[in-house]
């Protein structure tokens, strides 16, 4: 048994639900915060069995995409400067995969 | 040490932390919402001694019950068909649990 | 790969997260609650190479401080008694921190 979590942006939340739910894949969703842009994006949590790891990955990449954030760099700012940075680019990729073992899965 | 993830039912979280409190169990509570129903549920976090699963399982199995949900399926809905769908009855079930290994844990 | 799973206090989140940021690791934020105080707290989760695991560990320990929670003890009241009891002291940790091991990572 695996848990994969998945960090994705919140655009492609619908569309990656949908396509679990046809597959017939069990997910938990929980909001979440990106830690360097402070924008709310999603985490997954689906659990499944070593051999559907490939399937779901497919299906995380197929609708996740790359976006470009412009993000004015707020957190980077020293207390002594005063001037307005320009804005960066920042790439926010599809989708954060991490998959777990899993020791035991119960459903009661 | 375990980490014990739990995704019960907001219902049953107010009797089961107060079991878990009891019994001097730690748990970090996160809301999640199901990615089938869409419906909010909860997320546990219960970090273990490994001889402790067991006892920490029962009292999720105790607490926490099976309820049949009455959803209409708007998620299958097709953008052609535009009759009302019949409300189906969909089982939710005490617990889904996943014991994952922890490989080293602190307190600091 | 390892993924942390830090339960830390909000107010050192902000301090915590501009260390990570400033080491260069990406940070997944969740708002969570405690489960025995029934206040709101933060969860992070911060996949790093495992030789990174002490670093990350060391930045969460200078951050994050204990602090003292004043709380009356409204989760133990009976439904006889109709005292208000003395408020408890409890300490609340810096931080509590799982490290468990990721069976694989993907960026898509
Ligand atoms: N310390 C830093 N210095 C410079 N640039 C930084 C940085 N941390 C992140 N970035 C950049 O900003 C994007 C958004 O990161 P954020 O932390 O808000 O949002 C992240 C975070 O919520 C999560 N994430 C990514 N890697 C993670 C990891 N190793 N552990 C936990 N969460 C991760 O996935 C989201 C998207 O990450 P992604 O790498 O695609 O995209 C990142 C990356 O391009
Ligand atoms: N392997 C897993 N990985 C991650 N999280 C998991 C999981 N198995 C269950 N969960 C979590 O537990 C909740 C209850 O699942 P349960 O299977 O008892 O009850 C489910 C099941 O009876 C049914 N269901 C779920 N996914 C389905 C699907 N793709 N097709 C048909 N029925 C589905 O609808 C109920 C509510 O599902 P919902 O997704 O809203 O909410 C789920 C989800 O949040
Ligand atoms: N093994 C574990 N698994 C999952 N999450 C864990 C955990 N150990 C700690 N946490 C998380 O970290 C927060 C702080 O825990 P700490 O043990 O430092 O500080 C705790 C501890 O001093 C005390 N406490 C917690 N549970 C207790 C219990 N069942 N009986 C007596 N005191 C308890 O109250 C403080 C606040 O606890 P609270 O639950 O609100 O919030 C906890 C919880 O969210």
């Amino acid at each position: 048994m695996r848990l994969v979590i998945a960090v994705v942006q919140d655009q492609d939340v619908h569309r990656l639900l949908a396509q679990l739910n046809e597959k017939r894949y069990s997910v938990t969703k929980l909001a979440s915060t990106g830690g360097f842009l402070r924008q709310g994006n999603t985490t997954l949590l689906v659990g499944v069995e070593k051999e559907q790891v490939a399937e779901v990955t497919d299906i995380i990449k197929e609708t996740c995409k790359a976006r470009e954030q412009l993000v004015t760099p707020l957190a980077t700012m020293s207390r002594t400067s005063s001037y307005m940075p320009a804005p960066i680019e920042v790439t926010v990729g599809g989708a954060t995969i991490f998959v777990l073992d899993v020791e035991s899965f119960a459903k009661v």
